[in-house]
């Protein structure tokens, strides 16, 4: 009892984290954007702060537009199902870096028609957050994916060359715009896709994932309006001619990553490398995307960001876990013994995965140590397993109150995140099917 | 290697400072 309090979450309304969204409505509707001078006396970056909502909940436009003929929000399934294909994809590209035997797709190089790959690819599942951006002049909104695990913004363009899949808004017209423009093929920028082509002078890009979904269209610069009161002038980005995947209703991606082409790099000189996002805790609520140097809070843990385990992704280090206050028993080898070798595999931070994945030996302390405190609290696992999720409970007849053992995550220079309650279950279907929101790699090299 | 999700990272505000290679993790931030 007497460690109680740092052992537990007590949860005193079941529905206040498991909220059924579909009959929900926005209690914090997204605000204008707020535009600041930085406080920062050394630099003269400023900062910018936009609504992240969830994709499906009832504060995205996504989801408030009109729906009679819209298709429902996708099964929890459903997002489990293109969460795994979004591992697979991004295993898939750090063993391709790591191997340096990615395999690059084609493009016509001389042609003066362009000729995209159409195929069609499996999901990439990009993840639940969405904000609102607007490309060109005059602006046109457009919702857009928030992705740390990618580099290349892109939307969706008019005329979808090759394919474009259903989206919620306007199409991107290139020939609306005032400031657009397609970059060369020989100017420098072309230079920093990763994957690129060329047609008739005009830069190719090309995002291709592991998975098979896939953007490819012109690689262009416009302006980028964050907020109404700020905007990039000349931001290069993807104009999509031939797109598919699970990006539901979405315009396009966000790319939030450490490569040459993300938003991050482009806007180093206005922002000074710095941005943050909060994702809230529920479909009805809103979180934020700042860029720029702010005040952090005093409570923030910081911890070091390994660069040189390869491009794109943010890795950490984590270290440990802790389950009701008390350390699991795992080697530290556990963490550091990926197939990416020398310093150690690190752990990614993306804000396009779902669920946290976990070394397999890692995971099963994680599993086995929440169990016993979950039984300890008079909760037996009852209900089946969904997809990747293995450790499920039925909470129906608590009263709406329940209490689940506290998961804090450690990592290198004693940084600490202390799970919130949201973020330790998945409600699959609430109150009866909630589960451990953790699973495991495949294997120890994953 | 492992990966921190979304799911995990909800309420926290989690700042990313390229020029400093640091993450940070700030609770309750949303």
């Amino acid at each position: 009892a007497g460690d109680a309090a740092t052992a537990s979450h007590v949860m005193l309304r079941l529905e206040d984290i498991f909220p059924d969204s579909s009959s929900s409505s926005c209690e914090t509707p997204p605000q204008d954007h707020e535009h600041a001078a930085s406080s920062s006396s050394s630099s003269s970056s400023s900062h910018t702060r936009m609504t992240v909502v969830h994709r499906h909940g009832p504060c995205s436009h996504l989801s408030t537009a009109d729906t009679q003929h819209r298709k429902p929000p996708p099964s929890h399934e459903d997002i489990l199902a293109a969460d795994q294909n979004r591992v697979k994809s991004i295993q898939h590209r750090v063993a391709a870096t790591t191997s340096r035997a990615g395999k690059q797709p084609s493009f016509p190089t001389t042609s003066s028609s362009v000729k995209l790959p159409a195929s069609s690819g499996l999901a990439l599942g990009t993840g639940n957050y969405v904000a609102t951006v607007g490309i060109g002049t005059p602006a046109t909104r457009q919702t857009v994916v928030v992705d740390t695990g990618s580099d290349t913004t892109w939307v969706q363009c008019r005329p979808c060359v090759a394919s474009c899949y259903a989206q919620r808004e306007a199409l991107f017209d290139p020939a609306r715009s005032s400031t657009y423009s397609n970059v060369s093929c020989a100017a420098a920028a072309c230079s920093d896709l990763d994957v690129r082509g060329c047609s008739a002078g005009h830069c190719l890009y090309g995002v291709q994932y592991g998975d098979g979904s896939f953007s490819v269209g012109f690689f262009a610069m416009d302006t980028l309006s964050l907020s109404s009161y700020d905007s990039i002038k000349g931001f290069k980005f993807g104009c999509g001619e031939s797109n598919d995947g699970l990006f539901g209703e979405a315009s396009g991606l966000l790319g939030l990553g450490r490569g040459k082409t993300s938003l991050p790099m482009q806007a180093y000189a206005k922002y000074g490398g710095v941005f943050s996002h909060c994702l809230p805790a529920r479909p009805t609520s809103t979180g934020y995307l700042n860029f720029g140097p702010t005040s952090p809070p005093p409570a923030t843990q910081t911890t070091p960001m390994l660069t040189t385990n390869g491009p794109t992704f943010y890795y950490v280090g984590m270290t440990g876990i802790h389950v009701a206050g008390r350390l699991l028993p795992i080697p530290p080898s556990v963490f550091s013994s990926s197939s990416s070798g020398g310093g150690g595999g690190g752990t990614i931070v993306d804000s396009g995965t779902v669920i946290t994945r976990l070394p397999p030996a890692a995971y099963a302390a994680l599993r086995s140590a929440f169990v016993a405190a979950m039984a300890a609290r008079g909760y037996r696992r009852a209900a089946a397993a969904a997809a990747l999720l293995d450790t499920c409970y039925d909470f129906s007849g608590m009263g709406g109150v329940v209490a689940i053992p506290k998961v804090v995550l450690l990592f290198q220079g004693g940084a600490y995140l202390d799970v919130d309650a949201s973020g330790i279950m998945y409600a699959v279907r609430p109150p009866s099917q909630v589960c451990l929101g953790f699973a495991a790699n495949d294997g120890d090299g994953d | 290697v492992g990966i921190v999700g979304n799911t995990q990272l909800k309420t926290f505000g989690v700042v990313y400072d390229l020029g400093k290679s640091m993450v940070g993790f700030s609770p309750g931030a949303c």
